[in-house]
């Protein structure tokens, strides 16, 4: 199972806006991403996991830096588009085990999530991609993480 | 902004599982994909949102073919960690974007979204990566939904 993971990384730079409460009809996404860019907001991480009962909350991670800008911008969409309310983290930090052909081939993500099980380290959001799962966590934890998943993974620090 | 965009892909085999109300506290996302991995199933996509009051979701992606196995694989799981229930669609497809540096360029996630809301598309679950934007959808969806990112982005269809 190691043998597919050729790096770990981090990212200590992530701050996050969650928009909560959003409705689950069309043209919602839009309207977020919309405002966000016309602000020239970079947007490094999106995730929107199923509705229940047709609301559902809606994730985006920008650097730290940009998350009082974020949140401004997304203030008067969420009256707009009917949400609850929007929150934001900017303790966060995001890391990813990176491989090529890992879905093909059960247990990576087991033994990246029991990695960091068993360093104590929860697990705030989780996004991933044919070649790379990533765990968004406390940032004060992410030195932690990045030592246990090298050592889940058999890697040399620095991979 | 149409030009880092270099693809579209679809995968119509997708079947989503989400283990809904789960504790938000170390070791419930190792203990569903322990389960996975043992009974040796493969997993697409895992996308888990930020906890509300310490309770979120978590949902994965199978192909049709293994949802069955992996609700009787998940079912004792979910009493296990307190979840409170698990629920599965069967009728769903990916379409993403794949392209580089569009993190670093605002609007990638608008366009795609906005051609997907002005197609009637309902967007069930996103989640991304460096190299790419994805959208769960309707099966149903799947041919609109890449027809009009080919456009959207300016791609030759096949591209
Ligand atoms: C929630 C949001 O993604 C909505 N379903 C949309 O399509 O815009
Ligand atoms: C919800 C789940 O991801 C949990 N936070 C864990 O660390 O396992």
């Amino acid at each position: 199972v190691a043998k597919k993971v050729r790096g770990i990384s981090q990212d200590v730079n992530v701050a996050k806006v969650t928009v909560v409460g959003v409705p689950d009809r069309t043209g919602v996404a839009s309207a977020i991403f919309d405002a966000l860019a016309r602000a020239n907001i970079s947007i490094d991480t999106i995730v929107q996991n199923a509705s229940i009962n047709r609301i559902t909350d809606l994730t985006f991670t920008v650097t730290k830096n940009d998350l009082t800008k974020a949140m401004k911008v997304i203030d008067p969409v969420v009256k707009s588009i009917g949400a609850r309310e929007c929150t934001s983290d900017s303790k966060l930090a995001s890391v990813s085990i990176i491989g090529a052909g890992m879905q093909s081939v059960p247990g990576y993500a087991a033994k990246m999530f029991r990695a960091l099980y068993e360093a104590g380290i929860n697990i705030e959001l989780i996004t991933t991609s044919e070649i790379r799962i990533t765990c968004i966590i406390d940032e004060s934890k992410a030195g932690d993480a990045v030592r246990v998943l090298h050592r889940a993974f058999e890697l040399e620090q620095g991979a």
